[in-house]
């Protein structure tokens, strides 16, 4: 048995111009 | 920071609605399961190259670019308990602002499981990298 393993990203929508 | 790199079958992509969540992409990588095997063809071979700047997608035959996907444009990346062997990311189009589900078939569950591990880690650095860069 497994569970999903799952991350969001931190720096979606972020840019260096930031 | 150099790209690891992992040999996969696409099975294909499915419009989401929400950039991250357990539900949404276990419904969306259903959806893509399900229209892979109604349809007749043959799974790609892509080569994906994760690394903090993102995922490039290629033809593992060919070495055709298929996608170069900035990790600014990923939410989210899994590895589903039912379908055990898939890999998953969601990310933003490039040419509108959907947002798209894109499935993997690895051989093993411990490939899908260490594709994701090696996205989540390239978030990682990529926030790292980020923060320095403020």
């Amino acid at each position: 048995n497994t569970n999903t393993i799952h991350f969001d990203n931190p720096v979606y929508q972020k840019t260096t111009e930031d | 920071l150099e790209g690891m790199v992992f040999n996969v079958k696409y099975l294909g992509m499915t419009l989401v609605g929400q950039p991250k969540g357990e539900d949404m992409a276990s419904a969306a990588i259903r959806r893509i399961v399900a229209m892979a095997r109604a349809s007749a063809k043959k799974f790609r071979k892509v080569t994906l190259t994760v690394s903090p700047k993102g995922i490039i997608i290629t033809d593992t035959e060919t070495t055709d670019l298929i996608e170069n996907v900035s990790i600014y444009r990923i939410s989210y990346c899994t590895a589903d308990k039912t379908q055990d062997k898939v890999f998953a990311y969601v990310s933003q189009s490039q040419f509108n602002e959907t947002l798209e589900c894109h499935a993997f078939l690895c051989q093993k569950k411990k490939i899908a499981q260490a594709v994701t591990l090696t996205v989540a880690q390239a978030f990682k650095v990529a926030l790292d990298l980020w923060e320095i860069a403020q």
